[in-house]
């Protein structure tokens, strides 16, 4: 869940911010006024696998898999979303009623190896 | 993004222009909508901000967590303000048109919804019928559906609210749906705009809540 650096390919989160005036959508989007549309991305080596898991266990235990079933071969670990949290938006629909909704798990707050 | 390789070499604009992309679909696809929406008419600021701050009332009372609450979570819910288009059709009686339309496949459960108006007098006699219009410029005369009737009994002048449910508890299924109120002043002939200002700056508006629940979610959930 490191935040991407230039001197690391490991897994980490890749922070991008998108200003809705610049894709010219804050005519209809009222609030907020843009949005981090962050992505994972990096290599995840099997050492690594199933970290930061959601419990340091998950990681022990999947490190033991790969220990004893010598999963060199076969599979391999991904660079995936470990928490997200919602986006809050307020918008004109095409009727011009204001509508407000809570976006489930918009914005992805933190990274790691699955 | 997470399956290509980072590209160092790339120019900043192509990743730019990739990211913004991938929001624009990822909000339009949360969002249920097929494109992004060109406004019918805009709405003036002023409107908007006043209606913002009752939106913000009502969420403040809303109720902390009832049972089922983690079922409730997981239906997306929607707080749509929506502002009247007024047309007199007498002196005694005023017609207010609201058009709501809602993405296909969605079922709609109305949790609640108040009719907000601005009125002149504290003491107002009006009637309030509630219609389930056919089509958006049905009008007065055009072709609707009674859902209700009853008088509103109001204390001092001012913005006021009120509810409209259980009358409206039907009315957001269905894809596009034109909702009309008539206020008619009561006890002979004196004009409804005596009593209530509907004019554009003191527009009447309508805050509902909805949630949206899938349809195979509630297969699941069965």
């Amino acid at each position: 869940s490191l935040r991407c650096s230039q001197n690391s390919n490991l897994c980490c989160r890749k922070d991008f911010y998108v200003d809705f005036r610049d894709i010219g959508w804050n005519d209809w989007i009222i609030k907020p006024e843009g949005y981090q549309i962050n992505y994972c991305v990096g290599q995840c080596p099997l050492h690594v696998a199933g970290s930061p898991g959601m419990a340091s266990s998950f990681h022990t235990a999947v490190f033991n898999l790969v220990k004893a079933n010598n999963m060199q071969a076969s599979g391999h670990s991904c660079c995936v979303p470990t928490r997200r949290r919602p986006l809050s938006v307020l918008y004109f629909d095409r009727n011009s009623n204001i509508v407000k909704t809570d976006i489930p798990d918009m914005i992805v707050d933190a990274c790691g190896c699955s | 993004a997470a399956a290509e390789p980072r590209c160092p070499s790339c120019p900043a604009g192509a990743e730019r222009w990739l990211l913004e992309e991938v929001a624009k679909k990822q909000l339009l696809e949360k969002l249920r909508l097929r494109d992004r929406p060109r406004l019918a008419h805009a709405v003036p600021r002023a409107a908007v901000a006043r209606a913002l701050r009752r939106l913000q009332a009502g969420g403040a009372r809303r109720s902390p967590g009832g049972p089922g609450e983690e079922e409730e979570e997981e239906e997306q819910s929607y707080e749509i303000i929506s502002f009247a288009e007024t047309d007199l059709t007498s002196p005694s009686s005023l017609g207010l048109q609201f058009q709501f339309s809602q993405a296909q496949d969605q079922d709609l459960r109305i949790l609640q919804a108040q009719l907000w108006l601005y009125l002149r007098v504290p003491r107002a006699s009006l009637t309030l019928r509630i219609f389930l219009a056919a089509e958006a410029g049905a009008g007065a005369g055009g072709n609707r559906t009674l859902l209700g009737e009853r008088q509103l009994s109001t204390t001092g002048s001012g913005w006021r609210s009120f509810p409209l449910l259980p009358a409206l508890q039907s009315f957001f299924s269905g894809q596009s749906r034109t909702l009309r109120l008539e206020l008619e002043s009561r006890g002979g002939g004196s004009d409804v705009s005596a009593q209530l200002n509907a004019s554009w700056s003191h527009q009447p508006f309508l805050v509902a809540k909805v949630k949206v629940r899938e349809p195979e979610h509630r297969v699941a959930k069965r």
